[in-house]
């Protein structure tokens, strides 16, 4: 899976993801990249997601509202948000990660396995990417 | 207003410096500072957020390396069917598609969902022809394969063999 998330210089946000899917998968299954609230989100009101991992569990928890809805109605950052929803998704026994920006333009992502393939780039010449969670 | 950012991401999953090598940690930060570099130059020149996400992760799709588009996984039975959506924050306005098996970059038909239909998600064949019917660049299913998933989609059946449920999600590695 992959996804990019984006706050332009109008102040709007946007998101997407594409995806192959599990090896394996079922023929016909479907996970939550193509489930807006799951897999993808964008509301100019909290933030926009992206998110990559056990799709099962990203639906079962509508991942992406989960964290607008923490911004939303119980003023949790960005970060704080993502964290605590990839806890619980972790908890559940699923695996995954999210990327994230607010409309002010603070980025984060959180994710729940070893490593994520992330970027990032910012208008102040910020340009960083990873693969390992160490990193 | 001058500030922008861009965040992307190509999957998740057990990545360590022991299952990636030397040439491979090269070869994916530079796809992904490809994909950077596409989004960031629609935002540095004042481009819209959609616009952005939508050039960043095409060029994810048509990198081999990473699980969407060319490149993605096997399904069970041997074929690619491919998922993608995509949301503009200001209108939630969204489109989505899955199950998708002839478009280049299922990205861009989740925009022409989102911006040419008044639906949200469109499935399967239904998808394929309204990729057709919007001009997209249509490709043969055989497109998106690599032989690195082929095997994995191999390994994969071998080990269901072993546990008896080819469905077993636990044997499953995206």
């Amino acid at each position: 899976t992959v996804g990019a998330v984006a706050r332009d210089t109008s102040g709007n946000i946007a998101a997407a993801t594409s995806t192959g899917g599990l090896t394996g998968k079922r023929f016909g299954r479907v996970g939550d990249t193509a489930v807006i609230g799951a897999g993808t989100l964008a509301d100019i009101r909290t933030c926009a997601v992206s998110a990559t991992g056990a799709g099962e569990f990203y639906i079962r928890t509508a991942a992406a509202s989960a964290i607008a809805a923490r911004m939303r109605f119980g003023g949790e950052s960005l970060q704080v948000a993502a964290d605590a929803v990839q806890a619980e998704i972790r908890e559940m026994g699923g695996s995954g990660g999210v990327i994230a920006v607010a409309p002010d333009g603070t980025p984060a992502w959180s994710f729940n396995t070893p490593g994520m393939y992330r970027g990032r780039a910012r208008a102040d010449g910020t340009l960083e990417i990873g693969i390992y969670g160490d990193e | 207003m001058t500030d922008w950012t861009l965040v992307i991401h190509g999957g998740s999953g057990a990545m360590s410096r022991d299952t990636i090598s030397a040439e491979q940690d090269g070869v994916q930060r530079q796809a992904l500072s490809r994909a950077l570099q596409a989004g960031k130059a629609v935002l540095a020149s004042s481009g819209s957020a959609v616009d952005a996400v939508e050039a960043a992760v095409a060029v994810l799709e048509d990198d081999p390396g990473f699980n969407a588009g060319h490149g993605a996984v096997f399904n069970a039975a041997g074929s690619i069917e491919l998922d993608a959506a995509i949301m503009d924050g200001r209108t939630l306005e969204a489109g989505a598609v899955c199950g998708t098996t002839r478009t280049r970059n299922p990205v861009r038909l989740a925009r022409a969902v989102m911006e040419r239909s008044p639906h949200v998600l469109l499935q399967g064949s239904g998808a394929d022809e309204f990729s057709r019917d919007s001009g997209l660049d249509q490709v043969e299913n055989s497109y998106f394969e690599t032989d690195e998933r082929r095997m994995q989609l191999e390994r994969m059946r071998e080990r269901a063999a072993g546990s008896g449920d080819v469905f077993d999600i636990d044997v499953k590695f995206g």
